[in-house]
Order: structure tokens, then C-alpha cells, then sequence
């Protein structure tokens, strides 16, 4: 039953390698996730700044447009605002925790070099051993970029809480009940001329496309966040045949193997979003002049408006919310390690310090 | 994404 624990052990170019690898491999996976999404989020701003497609199915005039209904259903089940509130109420939180883990990790070095510069000062050139300051400036510097980290995470926490700020109230709106929401919606005179009209059943129909589009990106990122790749096979081959590992080269063309295919599909994706958004742009011109607009169903139509755009705003905090959420925790994690590194450190130091200055008392 | 990246960190350094 002997299991070898070097099994997994690689020379430290490989390791180094791979580590470099699996950064490009993120960068390359969150590059095009992150392309999908801010496609659809453009999608969903153009088609909620087009009231679509409420206003195709809000041709009575008085009650709820069904993908008004659907959106306001989708926040409730996901925990309305509460969940973000409570959400935005930890940030705080996590973020001290994590300041905390840093500052005293820091202030360990900080007073063992003080002690260290002490003894230096008072035995002079007797005091023999490397400055602690010289051999904490790697953790120091280490310290900093989490410090730097930090800085930045504080201000994704402000742009979360004031998208949150922007839309709270129209969220709001979406959560109450049916008839609250149904009341606050300023009625119209029904448009019931274009119900059967020609340019309604095309604006469905290219809706209906783009919803296919967005929807086939969920696969697209699902697939896309699966491919795994060993590449330590391939950096030890090259090890062992060239003496040193080219990494660039082996990754890139590695990685343009796994994902080229993706970017090609998601690049279509964004060029059929494209052609589609400007037909129903087109189509939409066409339906709102047959439409008989007056201020009665400007203002409806800009209440639907906003709860459209409100829907996906939730949408956007939520995702932002967990990605916070997780980022703090990951970076705990990360905090721990370091703080262990440094009492590690400290500790060697200490008992390194004890003896020397036994040695010198005794001489 | 909004928040940054903790690749990079997660890198053990070797200490010398």
C-alpha cells in the first residue's frame, strides 16, 4: 500500500513552469468568460433601453408585461434585496479580518528587527549576524502587494455599494408583490392596433434569437471553465531533451490548441449578438412609429424601463457580491500562509538571538 | 472582474 509521497515532486523549472502556465491559462479563460459577459450585459442594456420585450407584450396597457412578471419572480427566489444587503453587510468584515492577518504578521517582523537593531546598537561588531531588516525586505515586499491587493478590493466594495445605492429602490420595486408592483406601474391607453401587427411577430423572433445567443453562452463558458490540460509532462520532456524548458512558446501554442476553437465560437457569438441587436434596433424604430406614443405611455414605458434595467442589476451585484465574498476568503487563506512564513521566521531569529547573546555574556 | 486577481499571490515563493 506504499504510496510515494515524491510522486508529485518536480524540478523547480517545471514548477516555476507551470505555474507561469496556469496564469495564462486564467488570463485566457477569464478573457473570454469576461468577453461573453459583458456582451450580454450590453445586450441586456440596449434591449431594456428599448423597453424589449415588455413592450411587445404590454399591448393591454394595464397589467404586467410577462418578462417584467418573470424578472421580478427570478430576484424574489434568489433572496430579493435582502440577500444582497446582508451580502454588502459582511464586506466590512472580511475585509478587517484580513487587514488584521497582514498588520500583525508585519508587526512581527517589525519588533523582532527592533530587538535585533537593540542588541546590534549595544554590542556593536560583536552583534555578527546578517540585520534582520535585510532579511525580511522579500517578505516585506510580499506584505506590500497584499497591502496593494487590499487597496483595490476597498474600491470594488465602493463600486458594489453604489450600483447597489443606484438601483436599491427600483430592486425594491421588483420584490413587492404583484399588486404593489402592478399599482406603481403608470397605466396607458391600450395599443391594441399593433397586436396583430407584422413588425411584432419579427421584433419576437429576433428577440427570441438573441435570447438563443445568450443562452448558448452559458454552455460556451461551462465547456470553456472544463478543459484541463496536464502540461508537466510536456515542461519534464523538454527539461530532459533541452536542458531548459521555453516556456512561452510550449504554452502558447498549448493553449491556442485548447482554447483556439473557443475563441473563434465566441467571437460569433458576438458578431451574431451584432447583427441581431441592429435588426431589432431597426425593428424597433419601425414599431415604436406605428405605436401611438403619449405621455401616458412615455411614462409606463419608462418605469418598465428601469425595473427591466433594475433586474439586471441585481443580476450584476449578486455576481459581484460573491466574487467579493470569495476573493476575501480566498485571500485568508493566502494571509495565513504568509503570516505562517513570517512567525516561522521571527521564531528562528529569536532562538538564533538567544544564543549569540549567551555566547557573548559568557566571553 | 471587479476585484483583482490572486493568482499571482497564491505563487509560494522559495524562501532562500
Amino acid at each position: 500500500k506504499f504510496t510515494d509521497l515524491f510522486e508529485k515532486m518536480v524540478p523547480m523549472a517545471v514548477q516555476q513552469s507551470m505555474s507561469t502556465y496556469n496564469q495564462r491559462k486564467a488570463d485566457t479563460v477569464n478573457r473570454l468568460v469576461g468577453t461573453m459577459r459583458e456582451a450580454t450585459n450590453l445586450c441586456n442594456g440596449v434591449l431594456a433601453s428599448l423597453n424589449l420585450p415588455a413592450a411587445l407584450e404590454d399591448l393591454s396597457g394595464d397589467s404586467i408585461p410577462q418578462s417584467i412578471a418573470d424578472k421580478a419572480r427570478a430576484i424574489v427566489q434568489q433572496g430579493g434585496l435582502q440577500s444582497i444587503e446582508q451580502l454588502i453587510r459582511d464586506l466590512p468584515e472580511l475585509l478587517t479580518r484580513n487587514r488584521e492577518i497582514l498588520d500583525e504578521s508585519l508587526k512581527m517582523l517589525d519588533d523582532e528587527e527592533s530587538t535585533d537593531s537593540e542588541l546590534r546598537s549595544k554590542f556593536n561588531q560583536r552583534w555578527n549576524r546578517t540585520p534582520s531588516g535585510d532579511l525580511y525586505k522579500p517578505l516585506r515586499a510580499e506584505g506590500g502587494n497584499f497591502r496593494s491587493v487590499l487597496d483595490k478590493a476597498v474600491q470594488a466594495d465602493q463600486v458594489v455599494r453604489e450600483r447597489y445605492n443606484t438601483h436599491c429602490e427600483m430592486i425594491a420595486l421588483l420584490c413587492k408583490p404583484e399588486a404593489e408592483l402592478s399599482a406603481a406601474l403608470p397605466s396607458a391607453n391600450p395599443a391594441k392596433t399593433l397586436q396583430g401587427s407584422e413588425v411584432v411577430s419579427v421584433l419576437r423572433s429576433q428577440l427570441s434569437k438573441l435570447e438563443e445567443v445568450k443562452k448558448e453562452r452559458e454552455g460556451l463558458e461551462a465547456e470553456i471553465k472544463a478543459v484541463t490540460f496536464d502540461m508537466s509532462t510536456c515542461f519534464l520532456t523538454a527539461l530532459a531533451q533541452d536542458g531548459a524548458i521555453n516556456e512561452e512558446a510550449l504554452s502558447v501554442s498549448q493553449l491556442d490548441q485548447l482554447y483556439g476553437s473557443y475563441t473563434q465560437r465566441v467571437q460569433a457569438s458576438l458578431r451574431a449578438q451584432e447583427g441581431l441587436l441592429g435588426n431589432v434596433q431597426a425593428s424597433h424604430q419601425e414599431f415604436s412609429s406605428l405605436k401611438q406614443s403619449n405621455s401616458e405611455a412615455n411614462d409606463r414605458e419608462e418605469v418598465l424601463k428601469k425595473l427591466a434595467s433594475a433586474h439586471d442589476s441585481y443580476v450584476e451585484i449578486t455576481s459581484n457580491l460573491k466574487e467579493g465574498t470569495k476573493f476575501y476568503n480566498d485571500l485568508t487563506e493566502i494571509l495565513l500562509k504568509f503570516q505562517n512564513k513570517c512567525s516561522d521566521i521571527v521564531f528562528a531569529r529569536k532562538t538564533e538571538r538567544d544564543e549569540l547573546l549567551k555566547e557573548l555574556q559568557q566571553s | 472582474s471587479l476585484y483583482p486577481s490572486l493568482e499571482d499571490l497564491k505563487v509560494d515563493k522559495v524562501m532562500k
